[in-house]
């Protein structure tokens, strides 16, 4: 018995499913610079609401594949060039990238299992929702007059001219030139007025004026100045919000531009679909939690991505038996805009297995799009599931919840949420 | 590369020190 408290949740299987009603607890109640983060398919997502049309699961899984395509694209095209320059490229590594399909579209797909926080641009402020995004760098919204093309979104568009602080920025700027690393695209100049273009892996777009203007995170944190996206031709997979919030390491990300104020620091929580009280934090006001532990970055690879070194994984308190070097030789980001976890294809393989033969008493189920170990859960009010931790370097250990193990498309279909890639190591 | 997608990030209390390049992991972060 104390071995399954240990190593397995009990819990009710109404716990795994979506709510139906938003009923948050903790609103405002945060201090510091803190704003709300909702799940665009959750309750309490605005954007989820009147009369859209809900993204099924098997389409949120195929708009993820897209966003790991073109993540696995940039990273290898970005380690290709640096190879290409550095000329330091072994034969068998220069064998592997010779193979290597680069993507037609640049840039990462946005996906549709996002998370949405709300900030203030203006004088006086319009409140914008946008997509919460750890994978890219330049914050953008849908500007009026929208010269060529805008999506319809929930909010009214953003109005430079109803801003009494808002600017362009000019074409012979400093931060003009930045957009180059932030957007991977070079920017044009219209009548003295630096165009940005950033282009996603799905093919999506935003394309604008950069601009400059009041940004208001909380009533206490304002800051003169952000620049960001002014998007005069906007297409893609952004649902109904106002367009992106770039969290991402370059000099152009809301990380870097309020660095002054809360020194590159900010946490968040994602809230389930079924939770309310998620939050997205700038700063360190309150002192990190004594609970908090800390694993490493390794921010030297030439990308915006946040690295880290995953050492080895738990399933129903067994150690898989996988090397070290299976996730070094890879490498690992931490992404708020994928929604399933992909591990090396030898991790994965291990992991479902083992998460298997601890599932034997339930039913399967037919696979769900990238998600191939599912249960038929229809005749259980309450199961019992391993729990599953990572462990990183610094001797970081992560006991997932239950709902980073297990994602449901209903009680008939409740599938393991990880997927392999397709090889360890390319 | 693999990833740490978003379901396994949920609950979860994620910091990020990006100056002190390193990365924060607590529980409970939407409670």
């Amino acid at each position: 018995r104390k071995n399954m408290e240990s190593h397995f949740h009990t819990l009710q299987l109404t716990s795994l499913l979506p709510s139906s009603s938003c009923n948050p607890t903790t609103k405002g109640k945060r201090g510091g610079a803190s704003m709300e983060v909702v799940n665009s398919h959750g309750p309490c997502s605005k954007l989820n609401q009147e009369g859209a049309k809900a993204s099924s699961m098997t389409e949120i899984l195929a708009h993820d594949q897209a966003r790991v395509d073109s993540i696995q694209a940039r990273v290898t095209t970005q380690n290709y060039d640096l190879f290409r320059k550095k000329d330091k490229i072994s034969n068998k590594n220069r064998a592997k990238d010779s193979k290597v399909n680069l993507p037609v579209q640049p840039g990462i797909s946005i996906g549709t299992g996002n998370y949405i926080v709300t900030i203030g641009i203006g004088t006086p402020k319009k409140d914008l929702s946008l997509i919460f995004d750890t994978g890219s760098d330049l914050t953008w919204t849908q500007c009026q007059p929208c010269v060529k093309s805008c999506y319809a979104q929930l909010q009214p568009f953003f109005d430079p001219s109803s801003s009494s602080t808002y600017s362009n920025i000019s074409c012979t700027s400093t931060a003009c030139s930045g957009l180059k690393s932030a957007t991977g695209n070079n920017p044009g100049c219209s009548s003295s007025n630096c165009i940005y273009g950033i282009q996603y892996g799905d093919s999506s777009f935003s394309l604008g004026f950069f601009a400059k203007d009041k940004l208001t995170l909380t009533p206490t944190d304002v800051f003169d100045g952000f620049m960001f996206g002014c998007g005069q031709n906007n297409r893609g997979l952004f649902g109904k919000t106002a367009g992106l919030i770039g969290l991402a390491r370059d000099p152009l990300s809301i990380v870097s531009q309020t660095a002054a104020k809360f020194e590159k620091y900010f946490s968040y929580c994602l809230p389930t679909r079924r939770g309310t009280n998620g939050h997205l934090t700038f700063g360190n006001k309150n002192g990190a939690k004594s609970t908090i532990q800390f694993t490493p970055f390794t921010l030297s690879q030439g990308t915006s991505f946040y690295f880290v070194d995953v050492l080895g994984i738990s399933v129903g308190g067994k150690a898989l038996s996988i090397s070290p070097m299976l996730f070094k030789n890879a490498g690992t980001i931490i992404d708020s805009g994928t929604v399933i976890t992909r591990l090396p294809s030898t991790a994965y393989n291990n992991l479902r297995s083992t998460f298997q033969q601890f599932m034997t008493r339930y039913p399967r189920a037919p696979n769900l799009s990238l998600l191939d170990t599912c249960y038929n859960l229809s005749n259980y009010t309450s199961i019992s599931i391993p729990k599953i931790s990572f462990n990183f370097n610094g001797n970081t250990n992560v006991n997932l919840d239950p709902n980073g193990i297990l994602l449901t498309n209903g009680v008939s279909q409740v599938c393991l949420a990880f997927a392999g890639n397709g090889d360890d190591d390319s | 590369i693999g990833i740490f997608g978003n379901v396994q990030q949920q609950t979860l209390e994620i910091v990020y020190d990006v100056a002190g390049e390193k990365l924060g992991f607590g529980y409970g972060g939407c409670s």
